[in-house]
Order: structure tokens, then C-alpha cells, then sequence
């Protein structure tokens, strides 16, 4: 999985 | 972006503006649970505290300060300009027995132990059991006005739609949060017997009148 650490989402 | 996320945030928005409408046009808070909003006060300032060091994009930007103004402004509204309307006796859901469990949960499991990391994480568990004193007053005085009962739809269908942008994410992007997706499972399963009420009685005109 890609946590994505740029939270981009509301 | 994609198309499930702008309607879950279009609906997510739509749910705060029309409490406020409901709010001022009946200049009344009767029926809506102050404790509920004070958790997704609580909720948006937890996490959103990236606001000022991360800029991700002007909507991003700008629906993060409507979503933390809103909610302060609701809790102004609830209790000191429209606090006489304020209906305590039904809405006593002690939500320190749930901020305190989902504080421990969000030290406990979180992608990365960092102080910004575990407060979004502490948001996303306590938004998904926010509502609870909301659909506990509801059933506590066993009805609910026909707007607050859009308000809920509205508020329900975001998180709902949510789950579908991270299926298309997944698919699509390799994107996958798994907090975020069980909190979100739990949040919109909290509204399915609301959801069931919403479609077969206030679609067809009626009030919502649970079994008191």
C-alpha cells in the first residue's frame, strides 16, 4: 500500500 | 480529485449549510445534538492543523477554513445566540466516553507515531463516532424535523461517497489508507438504520418518527 503522507484529502 | 470526492465534499458542505439555514431561518437549535457539533468542532480543528504549513490547493485550502469556521459558528449559534432553544434534556450523550477511548485508539494505532500524524488520526476516529449523540437525541425524543433529517442524509451520504473515491483511488491511483477506510466504514454504517428511516418515510413526505 501507498500511504501517502501528503494528506490531500479532506 | 475524482468525481465520488467532489460530490462527497459538495454533500459535506451542503449538510453544514443546511443546519445553519435551519438555524437562523427558524432562529431555533431545537432538536440537534450541541454535543455532536462540539466533536466535529473537534474534529476539524484536529485535523486541520496543516492549514497554515502544508497548501495542497486553493479548494483544499478554502473548504478546510469554511469547515472550521461553520462548525465554531454552529457552536456560537447553539449555545449563546440561539442557546435558549437549546434542548439539554435530550442531548446528554456523555462524549467523553468517546473522546477519551478514541484518543488512547489514535496513540495506539496510527501510520506514524508523530505528534500531527496521531492528531489526524484522533480526528478521523472521532469523526467517525460523531454523530452518535445526534442519532441518540433523535432517538431520545424520537422524532426529527424534516431539515435535520436532510441535514443527516446529507452529512451520512458524504462519508458513504468517500468510500467509493477510495475504491477509485485504489484502483486507479495505488492509494489506500486503511484508517481512513475503516473509520469511514464505521462512520457510514452508524447512519444505515437512519439512512433506511430517510428513504422509506421522508421521501415519501413523512416525519421521522422512531419508536420513542
Amino acid at each position: 500500500f501507498d500511504f501517502l503522507k501528503e494528506k490531500d484529502e479532506l | 480529485m475524482n468525481i465520488f470526492r467532489l460530490i462527497g465534499d459538495m454533500s459535506h458542505l451542503l449538510a453544514i449549510i443546511i443546519l445553519l439555514i435551519k438555524m437562523w431561518k427558524t432562529r431555533s437549535v431545537a432538536g440537534i445534538s450541541g454535543k455532536s457539533q462540539i466533536l466535529f468542532a473537534l474534529v476539524f480543528t484536529t485535523r486541520y492543523l496543516d492549514l497554515f504549513t502544508s497548501f495542497v490547493s486553493i479548494y483544499n485550502t478554502c473548504m478546510k477554513v469554511f469547515f472550521i469556521t461553520a462548525s465554531y459558528f454552529t457552536l456560537f449559534l447553539m449555545y449563546h445566540k440561539f442557546k435558549a432553544t437549546y434542548d439539554s434534556n435530550h442531548d446528554t450523550f456523555r462524549i467523553e466516553f468517546l473522546v477519551v477511548p478514541v484518543g488512547g485508539l489514535a496513540f495506539l494505532v496510527n501510520h506514524e507515531f508523530a505528534p500531527l500524524e496521531i492528531l489526524w488520526t484522533f480526528s478521523i476516529y472521532l469523526e467517525s463516532v460523531a454523530i452518535l449523540p445526534q442519532l441518540f437525541m433523535v432517538s431520545k425524543t424520537g422524532e426529527a424535523e424534516t431539515i435535520t433529517s436532510h441535514y443527516l442524509f446529507a452529512l451520512g451520504s458524504y462519508r458513504a461517497l468517500y468510500l467509493l473515491n477510495w475504491i477509485y483511488r485504489y484502483y486507479f491511483e495505488g492509494f489506500f489508507d486503511l484508517i481512513a477506510v475503516v473509520a469511514g466504514v464505521v462512520q457510514t454504517i452508524l447512519y444505515c438504520d437512519f439512512f433506511y428511516l430517510y428513504i422509506t418515510k421522508v421521501l415519501k413526505g413523512k416525519k421521522i418518527s422512531l419508536p420513542a
